[in-house]
């Protein structure tokens, strides 16, 4: 089969090519799917372009090439095209225009989304919030906040839900540690009272137990805020939209993280002494269980057993300063008790094993694995 | 931040029809050449029997294509002296082809290539 | 013969050089 090639004189800077994955060629082949093209950050030409569909965010890389791509068209010619004789092939059948040239193919690699939340207010419970009309909030909705965030819809909101997202007369804003604490024991308290199920707490049902008896005009617990407190410390019950069940090791980890910060900031603390401690901060006759390996991540031990607070954000960034801090604070570290302080760190996502070998010492005492400086 | 949904309108008899490209054309009309090299070609009109006019575009001829379908070889005759050797190739990956129309602010998928005609051999005399 | 149309043959093929993609480039 002979085709006639042609280009056109002027070309069409427009068209580009984009890698298709599986992934991306079932969200094509779904109708009610949609794809977009999103850059992060605030400016035009600040961060990078991302697709996203309803529930996946894909990176856009650019590959260059060495070669010339030419993209063509068929097309019915007008006039007969003189026959190239020269070669002895059979008449050409068709004729295709180039009408676009390509020096490079957009790869896309699947990442996760990155929820932009610069702009979003922290709200500590003031009832002057919103402030009228919205001024000064540049989110004034969560559309904007989904539109300025290199992220899809699904992963949006499960971030959100995770951060104590909430959206108030409209406005999103992020609940502050002191008030979500506030706002959960309350929750808690009140659903005890009412003897709610845990297993399946209703918003409304769960609304109208916290605000029996509040008044409520100087209320700060709102049907907004309520469902904030469902989000981050319960799971919707499947097939059921208005349905939590509550995380119970996520409240005692809630409790317990407040509870080192309140008395094992300045000095260590037995883990016995601890125990109670922590476990007398909980609502009366809340039925949680605790044990000191859930806040891994959150303390050390300066000496022998005794437990003291330390939050990742005052480590340092760089893995080696990292490792080394914390050997400072505390020579030899149970492996467990070490892992929840670098792991974010493990950016090429090495089996952990090798990821502490290539910074620490390893070594097992009995059943223990037992990490310390090099 | 910028952000733009992709139109998909062109594509969707094909995508639901489960058609996609098995030769050197999609079913939508369209073709991947790809050469080793630098193709030259003329940016001026001029009073040729290559040039010509389509829906007032201005094209020149500049090549001929030959493939033999049960080889998937393909033989590209490039002006009146080169010949090149290819093939038609199965992409790894497919590619959609993406229109980024600035002036009416839309981005609309028009086709999806599952091959390309590949020519990576260094071009021979026409004898 | 004034028109030219020719291939200038490249001896390799690369495709090595990977960069993050901006808003303006998508349309420019």
């Amino acid at each position: 089969m002979s085709l006639n090639l042609h280009e056109r004189l002027s070309i069409d800077r427009s068209f580009r090519l984009l890698h298709l994955t599986p992934e991306l060629l079932e969200v094509l082949k779904d109708p009610n799917s949609k794809l977009q093209f999103k850059a992060a950050g605030n400016d035009e030409d600040d961060g990078d372009v991302v697709l996203c569909s309803r529930e996946k965010t894909w990176l856009l890389r650019q590959k260059n090439h060495s070669n010339t791509t030419m993209l063509m068209h068929e097309f019915t010619s007008e006039q007969e095209t003189p026959l190239e004789t020269t070669f002895g092939l059979p008449s050409p059948m068709s004729d295709f225009a180039g009408f676009a040239r390509t020096t490079f193919e957009y790869e896309t690699k699947e990442v996760s989304g990155i929820l932009n939340v610069e702009s979003i207010p922290i709200h500590n419970g003031s009832s002057d919030f919103p402030p009228a009309d919205g001024r000064d909030l540049p989110v004034k909705s969560m559309d904007d906040l989904l539109a300025s965030s290199a992220c899809s819809e699904k992963e949006c909101l499960l971030q959100w839900g995770q951060l104590g997202g909430c959206v108030i007369k409209g406005y999103p804003c992020i609940l502050s540690s002191d008030f979500l604490t506030k706002a959960l024991h309350v929750t808690l308290m009140s659903a005890m009272a009412e003897s709610l199920n845990f297993s399946r707490l209703r918003l409304g049902e769960t609304f109208d137990a916290v605000n029996k008896d509040i008044d409520q005009e100087s209320n700060p617990y709102t049907i907004d805020v309520i469902k904030t407190i469902l989000e981050k410390y319960g799971e919707k019950v499947k097939d059921d939209d208005d349905c939590w069940q509550l995380n119970q090791k996520k409240v005692a980890v809630w409790y317990g993280i407040r509870a080192l910060k309140k008395y094992a900031s300045q000095s260590s603390i037995p883990p016995a002494e601890f125990l109670i401690k922590w476990k007398s901060t909980f609502p009366p006759y809340a039925p949680f269980d605790i044990e000191i390996e859930m806040l891994r991540g959150w303390f050390f031990r300066p000496t022998g057993s005794s437990l003291q607070y330390l939050p990742k954000n005052t480590l340092p960034s760089d893995i080696k300063e990292r490792f080394m801090m914390l050997f400072k604070l505390q020579s030899q570290w149970d492996m467990d008790d070490i892992v929840p302080f670098v792991e974010e760190l493990n950016s090429k996502g090495l089996k952990i094993d090798v990821f502490l070998m290539k910074y620490a010492r390893k070594r097992r005492v009995g059943k223990k694995v037992i990490i310390s400086s090099r | 931040m910028p952000s733009i949904n992709v139109s998909k309108r062109q594509l969707q008899t094909l995508l639901q029809s489960d058609q996609h490209q098995t030769s050197v054309s999609t079913p939508l009309g369209n073709m991947m050449l790809e050469i080793q090299g630098d193709l030259e070609l003329p940016r001026q009109w001029s009073e040729d029997q290559r040039f010509t006019t389509i829906d007032k575009e201005q094209l020149v001829r500049w090549g001929l294509l030959h493939i033999d379908p049960s080889r998937n070889n393909a033989i590209l005759f490039v002006g009146r002296k080169q010949r090149l050797l290819g093939s038609l190739v199965k992409l790894d990956t497919p590619l959609g082809l993406i229109k980024f129309n600035q002036q009416d602010g839309i981005v609309e998928m028009q086709d999806i290539f599952y091959y390309k005609v590949l020519f990576k051999s260094r071009p021979l005399p026409i004898m | 013969d004034e028109i030219r149309i020719w291939v200038r043959y490249k001896e390799g093929f690369s495709d090595a050089v990977r960069k993050n993609v901006s808003w303006s480039s998508l349309w420019s």
